[in-house]
């Protein structure tokens, strides 16, 4: 069954946090999201991988005006747990390709990736779900990472909505 | 405004594969799902937080029946790139939460991973969107972690669908 590219879809007004070496153990990531959720502060994507040695680290976005905020309660929360240290980064922008159609979800991936790479454009994070394959890249790629990436998967006969 | 938590879903028949330390630069990610799609596999979670030492990790899930056939491309581009050991696990459910309501997206993730922490069942991946908070455990604690969740955010007043 043939995927329908539905459009690209892009936010600049992300920045990253992330928490490195964060124990892999049960309540850890209940450390750090209680508190941001007690402040107020949206947030968009959550990232975690597996841990290969006990840690992982966990990324998460908000909107750059909370950037400050949010990186001051992972300071504290990495204090507490005895992670690593936290850090933000705010030049950023996450890109979606939203797609209808499971079974060539890979292959809308694949397309992303080899678009971006092409361009020689770094994917510095990735996070899919069904309908969705979202990268974060640097933030000055923005314009070109959208153009090309709607030329490849959406120009050439995929339906815009 | 409120988040009406509409339902928890889980996928027992997945497998993730994570191929380590991929060397963090354009066009890594292609080299993996390129051969992945051709091949004909269905993926579902494609998961990358960001590099640090200038190599990340890379996860993907898929039906277990397609464990063995990932994690051979999988070694094969490792070879080729100079990655990490790719290595795969099936005992994994994944358990997704969906939502809706953007606002309080932080404090649905929060109560996710608090409910989970509190009975001891770690979280080994995490992956959100604007609609969804989807984790990944240890299968054995499928039943547990659907019940409590189900309970927590749905049977107190949530919708289900
Ligand atoms: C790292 C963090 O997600 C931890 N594994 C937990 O379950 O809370
Ligand atoms: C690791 C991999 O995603 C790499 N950063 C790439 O752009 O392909």
């Amino acid at each position: 069954e043939d995927v329908l590219v539905s459009g690209v879809a892009y936010d600049r007004d992300q920045a990253k946090i992330t928490l490195t070496r964060v124990p892999d153990r049960p309540g850890l990531a209940a450390r750090l999201f209680s508190p941001i959720a007690q402040q107020g502060i949206v947030v968009d994507m959550i990232i975690q991988n597996v841990g290969l040695d006990g840690s992982t680290d966990l990324t998460f976005t908000v909107p750059r005006a909370d950037t400050d905020k949010a990186l001051e309660i992972a300071s504290e929360v990495s204090r507490e747990v005895g992670a690593g240290a936290a850090r933000s980064e705010g030049d950023i922008t996450k890109v979606s390709v939203v797609g209808l159609g499971m079974r060539n979800h890979a292959g809308v991936a694949a397309q992303v990736f080899e678009t971006l790479g092409r361009e020689g454009i770094n994917i510095q994070m990735i996070s899919t779900s069904e309908i969705k394959v979202s990268v974060v890249i640097d933030a000055k790629y923005t314009e070109l990472a959208v153009r090309v990436l709607h030329d490849k998967l959406v120009g050439d006969g995929g339906a815009t909505t």
